[in-house]
Parts: structure tokens; C-alpha cells; sequence
């Protein structure tokens, strides 16, 4: 028996919002510890992988470990249902084909009941170890949405680089060309539209616009983005040290006392010189 | 020209 209660359903909308482009078909693996689902977008460039912990439902029981694979545009379209300020509760039986949705209204008067089917997918997945970075730029989301946008009227990759002063970003096509620079602020009162940088090296590295993009809808979920780089590694070291890591914390909505309560992560290989 | 690789050839399977 499985059944979690989330009483900021929106946060399950967001979620959807930032994954049902990128990825097709995917695994929810139910825990007792929470939530969590890895899978690579359909051209296998990037890769996903979103953890909700246990503790950030209202309810959470997972009598044993289950898998729920299904189609996310599906999920959706469903949970699309739902209203913004809906509870929202999900249900699955021991080895059911189906899950259950209950969107709940504020006021308790009223309860959608909606059903999923289930799929068998053949995930595969890809171990992700703890990397140390030696880049890590946090900025306030929407910015860096706005950065990935403007430059994709320009030219299909954005070369980051970064210094100890500031990081640019930067892009080059047939019409020009474009950057933006961004300088670390100092300490402020508003967290939230502030720009770190912690850096061992300086860096300089280009990513797919479209995929950035791609990543930048889960900007309503987090007020800051993490971006974690590495210069590229000597041969014969571990090539995953040069994946890009867009990670968007997943809050929830306490306005006096906000708390983490799991992340999207999306992983990006560089593009390179051939 | 610049190219991309599969993410597989960065993660091992599990």
C-alpha cells in the first residue's frame, strides 16, 4: 500500500511542468524515504532525475518499495486537473496496474478521484556518484531562464565562463553575437537574487541552448538555480567530472520557515570541439 | 563544428 499527501499540490504541477518535455515515459520509485525518478530525455543527451523526500508530504506510507512507471504526459494532462491550491493524494495498491489521484479543494467540499494505468518500463539507470565540483555558480532562476532564452535567438550553445570576478555567458551565430556577465553581489538582504561563485579554476565550457532551456522550466519551483561545473578533465580521468549539473532545490511554500524537501537535478555533457 | 555525446558515456549503468 502506497498513499502520499501533499497539501501544496502545486508543487507536483511545477514538477511536471519542468520534466513532461524533456522526458517521455518515466519510473517513480516509491520508498519509504520518499519519492524519486531518473530518466534521460528521448535523445539520451541529458539526463533527469528528481527526489522528493518522505518528510515533505503531509502523509506519506510506502509499506514496501514500488515502482510506478508511466507516461508523464499523461500524468499531466491529470494532474493539470487539479487546482492550484488542490491537496493533492496519491494511492497505489500492492502490484495494481493503476494509481490513484485525489484532488482535494481547499475548502474539503469537493474531491476529483482520477485513475492513471501504469506502464512496465525498462529503465535504465545510469549511477550518479557524489562529484566534487570545481565551479559552482548559484543565481537567482529567472535570471538564468532570461540569459537562456535571449541567447537562443542567437546561437544554439552558450559558452560559460567563468572567473573570479564574474561569469559570462556567452553565444554566436549567424547574426552576431551576445553575452551577458553577471558579477557576484555582495552579501544582501534578498538571498534570493543574489550571485555566488566558488571556483578552484577558471572555466570555460559550452552547453545546448535547447536542452538549458529545457531545464529552465523548473524555475518556478526554486528562486535560485545551482549550475555546477568542471573544467575539462586530463585523458583517462573520469569523464563524468565534465557534466554541467542544473540543480533547482524543491521548496515547500512556508513563507515563515521554507524547507527543503527534494530537488531536480539535470545533467548535461558539454558540447566539444570535434 | 561541435558535438555532443550520449550523457551514457559520461554515468555508468547502474
Amino acid at each position: 500500500m502506497f498513499e502520499a499527501r501533499l497539501i501544496q499540490g502545486s508543487i507536483l504541477k511545477k514538477i511536471l511542468d519542468a520534466i513532461k518535455d524533456l522526458v517521455t515515459d518515466a519510473s517513480w520509485d516509491c520508498s519509504p524515504n520518499g519519492m524519486s525518478l531518473q530518466a534521460m530525455d528521448t535523445s539520451h543527451v541529458s539526463l533527469v532525475s528528481v527526489s522528493l523526500n518522505s518528510d515533505g508530504f503531509d502523509k506519506y506510507r510506502c509499506d514496501r518499495n514500488l515502482t510506478l512507471g508511466m507516461n508523464l504526459i499523461s500524468l499531466s494532462k491529470i494532474i493539470k486537473c487539479a487546482a492550484n491550491d488542490d491537496t493533492i493524494i496519491i494511492k497505489a495498491g500492492d502490484g495494481g496496474d493503476k494509481i490513484t489521484l485525489l484532488f482535494e479543494a481547499q475548502n474539503e467540499s469537493e474531491v476529483a478521484e482520477y485513475e492513471i494505468k501504469l506502464m512496465n518500463l525498462d529503465s535504465e539507470y545510469l549511477g550518479i556518484p557524489d562529484t566534487t565540483y570545481n565551479v559552482t555558480i548559484k543565481m537567482p532562476s529567472n535570471k538564468f531562464q532570461r540569459i537562456c532564452r535571449d541567447l537562443s535567438q542567437i546561437g544554439d550553445a552558450v559558452t560559460i565562463s567563468c572567473a573570479k570576478d564574474g561569469v559570462r555567458f556567452g553565444a554566436a551565430g549567424d547574426l552576431g553575437s551576445g553575452s551577458i556577465r553577471l558579477a557576484q553581489t555582495a552579501t544582501s538582504d534578498k538571498p534570493e537574487d543574489s550571485v555566488t561563485i566558488s571556483m578552484q579554476e577558471a572555466l570555460c565550457q559550452s552547453f545546448a541552448l535547447k536542452y538549458l532551456n529545457h531545464f529552465a522550466k523548473a524555475t518556478p519551483l526554486s528562486a535560485q538555480v545551482t549550475l555546477s561545473m568542471s573544467p575539462d578533465v586530463p585523458l583517462g580521468e573520469p569523464l563524468l567530472f565534465n557534466v554541467c549539473v542544473v540543480e533547482y532545490n524543491i521548496s515547500d511554500n512556508d513563507d515563515e520557515n521554507p524547507s527543503t524537501i527534494g530537488f531536480i537535478r539535470y545533467y548535461l555533457a558539454p558540447k566539444i570541439d570535434d | 563544428k561541435m558535438s555532443q555525446k550520449s550523457i551514457t558515456s559520461y554515468f555508468k549503468p547502474n
